[in-house]
């Protein structure tokens, strides 16, 4: 059975898409087989990996209606052993189509659990900027949800809220759903206000934050519009070998458990 | 009448908070009188306004449901002529609960209608990073949208939805709808990307695009945790320099229509 991720934060710009991208690739890298599920109707993951809009046939929209499934959805992508279930706008239109279902929450889950024994280690499921809908079904598929956090006092502000929900789904949809842990973002040596943000987090959340730290580095911002992961445009440089760190930390984490 | 302008983005993290304080900000010190209404219902604007969410008894929440009118719900801030109509975690429930009502998308509209004429001159709404029934009231309630924009790659991405989005509000709710302009915010003049993303959207856009750019400033993002906006905390750095230079080019915008 495939470990299922699934990164979530409604503040938005925190680094949710550019995370499931490159830990992505970063696991890959290792040797992991990772299938990302772009959630977000903004489709950033998908763009980011080089699928463009106008090749999306079948996308996780489909998938949620059941009108396809994750086998045929999945694409391959130009970073070896990542495929990704792309996202189209139809998206926006899920949560009033699937409000009157009765396993509203549970589609994206009944589909994962589908797949052949085997086809992936780590799915990563890349959520929008709310706690609508998708989200939820995110977070009802996942065994843990990773908290890409920024390094800024708005971000901050948010994160109660979203471990109330993630406390939400655990007692009502997922009872297995866990934190799987918080990674700073963005961060910024020169900002005072960041060095602050870490040391609160880490006090209030203790281990549950990574030791890994994902600077603020322009190569990073940069990749996406080649339609490369940044470990695929510049593997040097900080940003890449953060995640690269990351990656070696999670899977560390998840032989402990 | 008030002039009404909806801050609007659905890509997450681009400015629209930062910009709905500080421009109300800017406008109330050249000597407008100005609402700020909250839709987020991360509440990000009402606590950089120093409103703590403790305090917050009546919220947008409320004035959608016609439950308190804004003139009720509103409240002073530490910003002589500013004024925020307060968010509160209510508003995650907004889409469910008016779903079902036939004049859903105007309850905004129809409660600033109802203000006695003179209590303002300016209304800015801070909308969420979505294109849901929350940013369509706050479209169907405007004079014109104000489009931050973030000078990175995925930002540009989402452009053309947000402006399909104006045009079929346009369309349909709000036919004085236009584009006020787009602002280019966290401008970084190291990043070669942001230089290209600039020469592209003025490209794309021309007049649209506002002459001001707002740069990435340190001190714009320490603001918030005082409770203050920038212009408050630190009136001669380069961000607050711009937003004022921002609300200026507003007005002067506006004197020619
Ligand atoms: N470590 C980093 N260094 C520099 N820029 C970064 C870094 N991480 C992300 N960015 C940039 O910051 C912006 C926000 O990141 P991203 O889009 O991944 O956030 P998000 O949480 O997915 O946003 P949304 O809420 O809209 O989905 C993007 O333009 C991205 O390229
Ligand atoms: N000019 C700037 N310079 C430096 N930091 C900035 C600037 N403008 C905004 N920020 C910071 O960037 C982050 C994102 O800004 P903000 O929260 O205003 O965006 P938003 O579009 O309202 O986000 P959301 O989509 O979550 O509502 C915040 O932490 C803010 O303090
Ligand atoms: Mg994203
Ligand atoms: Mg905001």
């Amino acid at each position: 059975k495939p470990r299922v991720l699934t990164i979530a934060n409604q503040k938005g710009g925190v680094g949710k898409t550019t995370t499931a991208i490159n830990l992505g690739t970063a696991l890959a890298a290792i040797g992991e087989r990772v299938l990302l599920i772009d959630l977000d109707p903004q489709g950033n993951a998908s763009t980011g990996l080089g699928i463009e809009s106008r090749v999306r046939k079948l996308s996780a929209f489909d998938v949620l209606m059941s009108e396809s499934t994750i086998a045929e959805a999945a694409v391959p992508t130009d970073v070896p052993r990542v495929s990704i279930v792309p996202a189209t706008m139809d998206l926006l239109g899920a949560e009033i189509t699937l409000a009157a279902q009765r396993d509203r929450t549970h589609r994206l889950k009944a589909a994962i659990d589908a797949l052949p024994d085997g086809a992936y280690s780590y799915i990563l499921i890349d959520c929008p900027p709310s706690l609508n809908l998708l989200t939820i079904n995110a977070m009802a598929a996942a065994d843990g949800v990773l908290v890409p956090l920024q390094c800024e006092f708005f971000a901050l502000e948010g994160l109660s809220q979203l471990l109330k929900t993630v406390e939400q789904v655990r007692a009502s949809v997922n009872p297995a759903l866990e934190i799987q842990g918080v990674v700073l973002t963005m961060f910024d040596p020169r900002n005072n206000l960041a060095g602050q943000v870490i040391r609160d987090v880490r006090q209030f959340l203790g281990p549950k934050v990574f030791e890994t730290v994902i600077p603020r580095n322009v190569r990073v911002s940069e990749a996406p519009s080649y339609g490369k992961p940044v470990l695929l445009y510049d593997l040097k440089c900080a940003g890449s070998q953060a995640y690269l760190k990351l990656a070696s930390e999670i899977i560390q984490r998840e032989r402990l458990l």
